[in-house]
């Protein structure tokens, strides 16, 4: 299996304001791919819930197609690196 | 920001000005996505100051070498940081290689002091830099509070992951900040505006969305076109301009003449030693003095200054040049290179002067002309005021927008060179807590500056009315009604794609007249004209949106400017403007058309009675050749007794589709 990146995925302006609802949400989307909530709470590095709904996990490449190809999902993007100017 | 400010028109001694009528941005909560903060600097002291804002909801985070309950304040209110997605990524534990790191909002780099401090640090008098650029450094709004999102990481001169940023969105966004200072870029060729890989663009709709302004730099690749960063429409996109001040040098020669050449020298000075330009026998016998790569003869350099010349307009030659001079026993170094303002001292107080090319060459004739050349350099003196025009910095990014050309960028210019502010003490170039720094970073916290006085004075105004109001009051002169250059090779006069609008002008943006608004539905007339499908634009924005089934034009976006890319014949585009000034009152159009165009407006005059508050307009542009050119430029100004309302207008005619851009 190729070798896990972070990857962003991003479901847009939330759909409720229960922060802990929004989470629970994203680790059962995520473990609905990788198989278990077990292994999803490894994987997952943020949950984004509060300015808008996604999360940022650590997905191999056929893991984010599957996540991209889900209903509610705008996009799966790699993480990238930013710099100061 | 000894001067800065002052520069901008906000001087505290002032009794009436933007910073005095918006208590110095009392009550505004800046957040800062950088390197974190050093909160023992005496910028970020927090007397005198009330008690916290009750909206606030972020927290102060305890990390290493950083005590919430110590290190945080009635100024400091906010501590976050951000490292998961980076160490994700890289691994753990965090290998800053060879620079310290702190795994906490405490700043190893300076880069976040600074820039905090400049958007709103505290008055400390008495400030300089090895004492040069005297005077008393702060903040652009003194009595904002600062909430830290340290996202940006030690590694590699600053590292920030877009995972990491846009977790700091996402809490920034919960906890209360009224504005984003974000002195942070990608790199060519971008992302799109609803990529995830530029984390700023989404998650800058989202707090743009929910009244934060987001200001972030342009980036520093300049002077090249098409080099402007955080391109999108909602952000508040920063370019960087010298100001009036400047650090000249003298450099005598052993004839008696004396030039000024550029430093930040204030070493001992050294008397008249010998000065040697490194010449080669053969073919090329200028290929020995180039100064990033010098190969110098001990015993002919010894004890003498050297000179040498770069096109390399990064600093790197000059640092490779001191290094290699100073291995050879050199007292000194004189740099001919293209002009550029950013200064930085070379190790060990070496002096190390910069002068242009003519500088260069008529020293170079003297060392030619002469058996025993000699040559003394002078320390650095500080010159401000009214004899320095200010520029457009040389490495601040270029338009037009490689994203969308129709949306011109950047918006505003503020001073980015030679800033002097606060720093961590492990930052390489301190001095007593304080570094002088240049970049579009440091540009873009004068602006988050300006943005917490006027959301300060104008509480209900949107990130759109903070953009217009900064963008059409821009100076594009300076107040000597010379025009404001930028630097390059050549330099020239400034236009819109240096400078957006212009140099800020906060006490004018503060009373605009006239304000091109914008809402989340102007945002999604961009994304819809830009492509994107109907599905994601509804979930970015959380409900069911539909673009318009005829084709909406990019130019009728209710942006403060207009940039026409593609005109062939004629082309009409329409603006809104919402009155903020007097309830009565009439406003006339005075165009400045850009060669080649005729432009008319409809109606000319727009009369604003009690009940009227917001008035159309149409603006036709008309092509008068038949060519493809570059942009020219011109502007649209409404004006009333009071008010200079200007946009800045730029067209391109293009007959034929080009297969580069003649920008």
């Amino acid at each position: 299996e190729a070798t896990s990146k972070v990857h962003i995925v991003y479901l847009g302006e939330k759909q409720h304001d229960d922060p802990k609802l929004i989470t629970n949400s994203h680790h059962e989307m995520l473990a609905d791919v990788v198989g278990s909530k077990e292994l999803a709470s490894q994987l997952m590095v943020y949950s984004y819930k509060h300015g808008f709904s996604g999360f940022a996990a650590k997905l191999t490449e056929s893991q984010a197609h599957k996540l991209a190809e889900l209903p509610g999902v705008v996009r799966v993007i790699p993480n990238s690196l930013h710099k100061l100017q | 920001t000894t001067r800065s400010w002052d520069f901008l028109g906000l001087s505290s001694h002032s009794p009436v000005n933007a910073l005095q009528s918006s208590s110095m941005g009392d009550g505004v909560i800046i957040g800062v996505f950088d390197t974190g903060v050093w909160p023992e600097s005496k910028a970020f002291r927090d007397e005198g100051l009330g008690p916290i804002p009750s909206r606030w909801k972020g927290v102060c985070k305890s990390g290493k070498m950083f005590n919430a309950a110590l290190h945080c304040s009635k100024k400091i209110i906010g501590a976050r940081w951000y490292i998961d997605g980076f160490l994700a990524e890289y691994g753990k534990p965090l290998n800053a290689s060879g620079d310290l790191e702190f795994l906490s909002s405490r700043d190893a780099n300076g880069h976040g002091t600074h820039t905090a401090s400049t958007a709103a640090g505290a008055f400390i008098p008495n400030v300089s830099y090895k004492g040069l650029g005297l005077g008393t450094v702060r903040g652009g709004a003194p009595r904002a509070r600062l909430a830290i999102y340290k996202v940006c990481w030690n590694v590699h001169g600053g590292q920030c992951s877009s995972a990491d940023m846009l977790k700091a969105f996402d809490e920034a966004i919960h906890d209360g900040v009224d504005v984003l200072s974000i002195s942070i870029g990608s790199s060519i060729p971008l992302f799109s505006d609803t990529d995830e890989r530029d984390g700023i663009a989404t998650g800058s709709f989202h707090a743009v969305s929910k009244g934060i302004t987001v200001v972030c730099g342009a980036a520093n690749d300049g002077p090249s076109a098409q080099t402007v960063q955080n391109t999108a429409p909602w952000i508040l996109t920063v370019a960087a301009s010298t100001m009036d001040r400047s650090f000249p040098t003298p450099i005598t020669l052993g004839n008696n003449k004396t030039f000024l050449g550029q430093a930040t020298f204030r070493g001992k000075e050294i008397g008249f030693r010998g000065l040697v330009y490194p010449e080669a026998p053969g073919l090329d016998p200028n290929a020995a003095g180039v100064c990033q790569s010098l190969s110098l003869n001990v015993t002919l350099v010894a004890g003498k200054v050297v000179l040498c010349f770069t096109s390399m307009a990064r600093r790197s030659a000059v640092a490779s040049a001191a290094e290699a001079v100073q291995a050879a026993g050199g007292v000194g170094l004189i740099v001919a290179k293209n002009p550029s303002d950013v200064l930085y001292p070379c190790s060990g107080d070496f002096p190390c002067v910069e002068v242009d090319f003519e500088i260069g060459t008529r020293i170079l004739f003297y060392i030619r002309s002469t058996r025993s050349p000699e040559v003394k350099l002078s320390d650095t003196k500080t010159i401000v005021g009214n004899p320095v025009l200010p520029k457009v910095a040389y490495f601040s990014s270029r338009g037009p927008n490689s994203i969308a050309p129709a949306i011109l960028k950047p918006d505003i210019t503020a001073p980015g060179v030679n800033i002097l502010a606060a720093t961590s003490p492990l930052d390489g170039f301190e001095d007593n807590g304080y570094a002088m720094h240049s970049g579009t970073s440091m540009a873009t916290p004068h602006v988050s500056g300006i943005v917490a006085l006027l959301k300060s004075l104008h509480p209900d105004w949107s990130p759109a009315a903070i953009k217009s109001a900064l963008v059409t009051t821009a100076l594009s002169n300076h107040p000597s009604s010379y025009p404001i250059f930028a630097e390059g090779s050549p330099q020239k006069p400034a236009n819109p794609f240096d400078f957006g609008g212009g140099i800020a002008n906060p006490n004018g943006a503060a009373d605009p007249g006239l304000l091109y608004d914008m809402d989340t539905a102007d945002y999604l007339h961009y994304l819809c004209v830009m492509g994107y499908s109907h599905s994601s634009i509804s979930r970015l924005t959380g409900h069911p949106t539909q673009c318009h089934s005829v084709k909406q034009s990019i130019l009728d976006i209710n942006l403060p400017s207009i940039t026409i890319p593609n005109l062939r014949k004629s082309i009409t585009v329409t603006r809104t403007v919402t009155n903020v000034g007097a309830a009565n009152s009439t406003y006339r159009a005075v165009i400045e058309a850009p060669f080649g165009t005729n432009v008319s407006i409809k109606p000319d005059v727009l009369v604003f009675r009690n009940q009227t508050k917001k008035m159309n307009f149409t603006v036709t542009v008309t092509a008068t050749h038949q060519v493809n050119t570059g942009y020219y430029f011109g502007s649209l100004s409404w004006r009333d007794e009071v008010h200079v309302v200007k946009s800045p207008l730029s067209v391109r005619t293009e007959m034929l589709q080009p297969y580069i851009s003649d920008n």
